[in-house]
């Protein structure tokens, strides 16, 4: 059975991913 | 039939910070199990399985190519299950039970979210359809 998820919203994405996101 | 997991490569470090997540490296390679629209998807590598934030994750096979959907201009109404308080400069603060229109719903988990004059990303972990029951 797959647990229930973390209750806090996840990280945003590190600043170098975001980076790359552009 | 047997079930095909889709496989991500993680592109950043990740720590985690509860029992039910999973620590992950830059340059790892996870199977998906389930996706979430909050933004946590639950993942396996080797014998090790836990919760990983979507936004540390990019497809194995079509790394260029996006999942997203496409923004909504129009706005989805939703409403607010819990006071939050942004930390970034582009994240909005809304108190619980207020009506916001969703206008794109990422898979990081950080929808951008419109009330009244002003958008922000806000976490779909803490909104609601309007509508849906609770």
């Amino acid at each position: 059975t797959i647990k229930r998820p973390p209750q806090n919203p996840p990280p945003r994405p590190p600043p170098e991913v975001r980076r790359k996101q552009v | 039939g047997p079930i095909i997991l889709q496989s991500y490569r993680v592109i950043a470090d990740y720590e985690k910070n509860s029992k039910s997540e999973l620590s992950v490296k830059d340059g790892d390679v996870v199977d998906v199990v389930e996706k979430t629209e909050n933004g946590w998807w639950f993942c396996q590598m080797k014998n090790k399985r836990g919760w990983v934030p979507a936004a540390y994750l990019e497809p194995l096979d079509s790394p260029d190519e996006s999942e997203e959907q496409d923004p909504n201009y129009e706005g989805e109404l939703h409403i607010t299950t819990k006071d939050f308080t942004g930390e970034m400069e582009d994240e909005l603060d809304v108190k619980e039970g207020e009506t916001v229109e969703v206008i794109h719903k990422l898979l990081d988990g950080w929808w951008v979210v419109r009330r009244g004059s002003v958008t922000g990303y806000f976490p779909a972990m803490y909104l609601q359809k309007s509508g849906d029951a609770v």
